[in-house]
């Protein structure tokens, strides 16, 4: 429109979601096919099965001192604040937290969220899968609540809705939410600054007693 | 700087992936999955002039220069990245050998006002 202020990106928001990312995946492919100097992208005759490529470049890459966790980790209070650290292997966490009884007791729960704080391992951008587990049924199993693909580009705190999960929780009477944390190989640990109180996931809880119901007399 | 969300209308960064896989050149681009394309778009009225990374002191002196030299006079300014870094790429060349590279100033991760 003549009168909106011009800008380079501005004419994108003005063009249909679907040609504006048709426009966005043409500039992409131009933008690298450029840098790279190529006229068109190399039409590969035989390339090597990724799989074993990429396992051979992990074993090129020199891999950063293995940072699992001390084993001497505080155990988690009770609370709904400090995390159960248990079977973890090298990709992937799992925190358990557990809600105290008065918690979980007559109350709503309005919101939840979890606080986590990364401490990446290099630049670049680092993704994580976090995965909210409860119990099937039988309570011998965990199935998959939700699961979030975070992209962690520097460390800091990051915070995650898990408000439905906990009140799904609360809803089938259990009083532990576990969360599953799986990074790339070379990741190591994720929570590095797990065995610091200071940094230690823990999840903010809002919730209100439920008022008996006041039958209203009319 | 300010990430996109919603109708936000000032000045913020656009997420933008595209998945190598998405466009088929899953191939011939070994690492990594795909490119963050993010842009930076939106309205850069005055008083925002001169923030990129909300640097207060800068901001002044822009005021204080559109003060002196009474507002109309002033050009627009524009919503552009502040923060970039490169992109890394392993991909195989048109003779088939397996290049590494990294292209400077690829990926935006902070916008501004100018």
């Amino acid at each position: 429109a003549p009168e909106a202020v011009w800008c380079p990106a501005c004419g994108l928001s003005a063009l249909a979601p679907t040609t504006q990312r048709d426009a966005l995946i043409a500039l992409a492919k131009q933008s690298i096919l450029s840098k790279l100097h190529l006229p068109a992208r190399p039409n590969v005759t035989q390339p090597m099965p990724r799989g074993a490529l990429l396992t051979a470049l992990r074993r090129t890459r020199v891999r950063p001192v293995d940072t699992a966790l001390p084993s001497g980790i505080p155990r988690g209070g009770g609370g709904g604040s400090g995390p159960h650290l248990r079977s973890s292997t090298s990709r992937s966490v799992r925190l358990h937290f557990h809600f105290a009884r008065e918690l979980a007791g007559s109350n709503e729960i309005l919101q939840a969220t979890l606080h986590l704080f990364w401490a990446v391992p290099g630049p670049g951008t680092h993704p994580v899968t976090v995965r909210l587990l409860q119990p099937d049924p039988t309570g011998l199993n965990t199935t998959v609540a939700s699961e979030t693909r975070l992209e962690v580009q520097r460390d800091g705190w990051a915070t995650l809705d898990v408000g439905r999960a906990v009140q799904s929780l609360f809803g089938q009477g259990s009083r532990r939410l576990t969360v599953e944390l799986e990074v790339a190989e070379d990741w190591g640990s994720p929570l590095l600054a797990i065995h610091s109180d200071s940094h230690r996931p823990f999840v903010a809880a809002q919730a209100r007693a439920r008022t008996p119901h006041r039958v209203q007399r009319r | 700087s300010i990430d996109c969300s919603g109708d936000s209308r000032m000045c913020c960064r656009k997420e933008f992936f595209v998945d190598f896989k998405e466009i088929g050149w899953e191939d011939w681009i070994i690492q990594p999955e795909g490119y963050h394309m993010n842009y930076c778009a939106g309205l850069c009225p005055l008083h925002m002039a001169g923030i990129p990374g909300l640097a207060a002191s800068f901001h002044t002196a822009v005021l204080n220069l559109i003060k002196a030299n009474n507002a109309d006079a002033a050009v627009d300014s524009c919503c552009v990245p502040t923060q970039r870094r490169p992109l890394s790429l392993l991909y195989y060349d048109r003779d088939s050998n397996i290049v590494k590279t990294d292209i400077p100033d690829m990926i935006v991760d902070a916008c501004g006002c100018t």
